[in-house]
């Protein structure tokens, strides 16, 4: 899974 | 980004502008919960530090300067300013920080993606937010009347949240690897909080009166 993908969220 | 989430986060901005225009326009913070702002700031302060490290998109970095800053000039109205803070009424904000921030802390150090410092105090960010609103709706069922402002304040926040749940399902059904545990069951946990407020509000709103909650 890409890297982090959740922090692209507020 | 899908239209949920801009939504949601056009709604959690507007929540915001609501209540530092009724704080600055109107220099009152009577039936805001200052417990509540504090939280929130420490929410932003501990997700948000990747800010100048990871860089995601404009709109991201400039979303998270807009909460960081909104959420500590807010406490500091409250806590700071000659006019606004004698409206604060302290008796009735009586909700204890520390019921909410150490359960967040010792469940974000057991129940986390990574056990590395940035990830525990993110994880704790996602916990605390869940339950932040815990003194503000404690302070509006113990106020009598709720003034409009902060009525529409704790609405949009609501409808925020109810967007990023849609947010959520959208994005788990059209990309792939899209499955954050941690992030959907806080973020459930946090909406629900909501519900008794809306029931009401949307009974005041129907009927045309006064939003009250019932003791």
């Amino acid at each position: 899974p890409p890297e982090r993908l959740m922090h692209d969220e507020l | 980004m899908n239209i949920f989430r801009l939504a949601g986060d056009m709604t959690h901005l507007a929540s915001v502008l609501v209540l530092l225009l009724k704080i600055h326009t109107i220099k009152s913070c009577a039936g805001v919960s200052l417990k509540t702002q504090e939280l929130y700031a420490l929410v932003f302060a501990t997700r948000y530090l990747d800010i100048f490290f990871n860089f995601v998109s404009f709109y991201n970095t400039i979303m998270k300067l807009i909460f960081l800053g909104s959420s500590f000039s807010i406490v500091w109205y409250i806590r700071r300013h000659r006019i606004v803070r004698r409206s604060y009424d302290k008796d009735q904000d009586t909700f204890r920080h520390l019921f909410l921030l150490l359960p967040c802390l010792l469940l974000a150090l057991v129940i986390n993606e990574r056990f590395t410092f940035k990830e525990v105090l993110w994880t704790f960010s996602l916990y605390l937010e869940a339950v932040a609103i815990l003194p503000q709706l404690v302070l509006l069922q113990r106020t009598r009347n709720i003034d409009n402002l902060t009525g529409q304040y704790v609405f949009l926040l609501g409808a925020y949240r109810a967007l990023y749940i849609l947010n959520w399902i959208y994005r788990y059904f059209t990309e792939e690897h899209y499955v954050h545990w941690i992030t959907w069951i806080a973020g459930t946990i946090q909406t629900l909080l909501y519900g008794d407020f809306f029931y009401y509000y949307f009974q005041s709103w129907k009927n045309n009166v006064r939003l009250e909650l019932p003791a």
